[in-house]
């Protein structure tokens, strides 16, 4: 199955 | 001393209903530059990016970076408050607590005043890398959000896959599955009625139908969205705003376990 991702994932804080 | 003003309020509106299904609170940050907002929902699935330039209000002034905290829920009462012909100005003092809404009627005839606190907002800002999409399609915004309304009939997350040849909209369910297959638009009268692709490698990803539906609430803003997709990073859905800028939605995919 597939999980949603978050954008934590894909993002850098700043 | 900041100051915006718009000829036509129904721009603003129109930006405030694209936004406020995802955020119920976003701070406004304001500069020399113009008008910006970064803010993910609550669940962290997707952002929010408005950019509105400073060259695209019919005045506009700006002395000090400003940032202003709203909730989105107050500033939908006071927006509905402006007739769809009133001119708009947004005014704050530096370091203050309220913002200012002054909504004119043609010919001001009719001036109307509102007040609105703002808020202190803790905002995380995120820093988006640059990325090179393996896929761009634009299409007309309307056909977006047809297919976005008729394929979450069938279940909770849709894929989009692009090749050369067009783009493909699935969805499946308890109900059976759905297909919406888009050809690129050999040529047409309009090019706001075009599918355009710009391929360089085939893509397919899935995406939760809700935060899509959502997207399509900008579609008054333009007649034309653009998806940028690209193998397993978020995909970014663009409603430029005439010469004012544009809004950017981002949606992390769904991935398999």
């Amino acid at each position: 199955g597939k999980h949603q991702a978050t954008l934590s994932s894909f993002f850098f804080s700043t | 001393m900041f100051e915006a003003r718009l000829v036509q309020s129904a721009i603003l509106k129109k930006v405030l209903e694209a936004i406020k299904d995802l955020l119920t609170e976003a701070t406004f940050d304001c500069s020399d530059s113009g008008i910006q907002l970064q803010a993910m929902d609550n669940a962290h699935v997707s952002l929010v990016s408005l950019n509105l330039r400073s060259d695209g209000f019919d005045k506009y002034r700006c002395d000090r970076n400003l940032s202003m905290g709203m909730n989105l829920g107050n500033m939908t009462k006071i927006m509905k408050c402006a007739g769809a012909e009133d001119t708009v100005t947004m005014k704050a003092q530096d370091n203050a607590d309220v913002v200012a809404f002054m909504f004119e009627s043609k010919n001001q005839e009719k001036v109307s005043d509102y007040e609105m606190k703002l808020m202190n907002l803790d905002q995380e800002h995120l820093g988006i890398p640059e990325t090179d999409y393996s896929c761009i399609v634009k299409m007309p915004s309307q056909e977006f959000a047809r297919i976005c309304r008729d394929l979450s009939q069938f279940g909770e997350s849709m894929a989009i896959s692009c090749t050369k040849e067009g783009v493909k909209f699935s969805s499946a369910g308890d109900i059976g599955s759905a297909n919406i297959k888009l050809a690129q638009t050999a040529n047409v009268d309009a090019e706001e009625e075009a599918v355009v692709i710009e391929m360089q490698e085939p893509v397919s990803l899935t995406f939760a139908c809700r935060y899509l539906n959502s997207f399509t609430k900008a579609t008054p803003l333009s007649a034309q969205v653009q998806l940028s997709m690209s193998a397993d990073v978020p995909l970014v859905v663009e409603y430029k705003i005439g010469e004012l800028g544009h809004i950017r939605y981002y949606l992390a995919p769904k991935i398999e376990d």
